[in-house]
């Protein structure tokens, strides 16, 4: 069963000494439902400071891709006691919604998700193309929001990649929300 | 045509063998 789109599995683990790209290693590419499921890994089993990423082939999981410079990320921040019972169904249903072409005629603006393990806390991001194209962020906010059944009052916002590089605190702005 | 996969679809092989 082919997919809309071939992906590649990105794996990163922090290394002070080290460049950030070189931290950065291409695990598998997976181009059908079969091979979704014989290569994907539980996020529980990755250790912190350490991230999964699964991005279209083509695509470098990082601000500086020329698909992602001018674009940015719906954000899901987990409380630290998530990580033991939501962690692992919110990155496998961010994934079916990657693989599955879930986000209606927008699915060629996204680029990718990234799952970030960290002691302050974990974070999922969706990554699109361009935080300038109002219509396709929102729509695809609201569908990753409800597919990830997120309550209504839980808010998630999106930040341009731009914001997010150039942040002087912890916190980008949200250019939208869901 | 577009390949468009609802999540029940994809988990459904979830456990099956991928052929290789």
């Amino acid at each position: 069963h082919p997919l809309q789109n071939r992906w590649v599995l990105w794996f990163f683990k922090s290394d002070r000494g080290r460049a950030w790209q070189d931290n950065l290693h291409q695990v598998t590419m997976v181009d059908t439902v079969e091979d979704f499921w014989s290569h994907i890994q539980l996020a529980s089993k990755l250790s912190p400071g350490c991230d999964y990423a699964l991005f279209k082939d083509g695509i470098q999981p990082m601000w500086e891709d020329s698909r992602n410079q001018q674009g940015g990320r719906w954000l899901v921040s987990l409380a630290k006691q998530q990580r033991h019972c939501e962690l692992d169904r919110l990155w496998l249903e961010t994934l079916l919604c990657l693989i599955g072409d879930s986000f209606e005629e927008h699915s060629r603006e996204v680029c990718g998700a990234v799952i970030n393990i960290r002691p302050k806390g974990d974070k999922i991001a969706v990554w699109t193309s361009d935080a300038e194209n109002q219509a396709s962020v929102l729509r695809i906010g609201q569908v990753y929001k409800e597919r990830l059944g997120l309550s209504m009052k839980t808010i998630i916002g999106y930040q341009a990649h731009t914001d997010t590089a150039s942040k002087s605190n912890s916190l980008a702005k949200n250019k939208f929300v869901v | 045509g577009k390949k468009q996969y609802d999540r029940e679809f994809l988990l459904d092989f979830q456990f099956m063998p991928a052929c290789i």
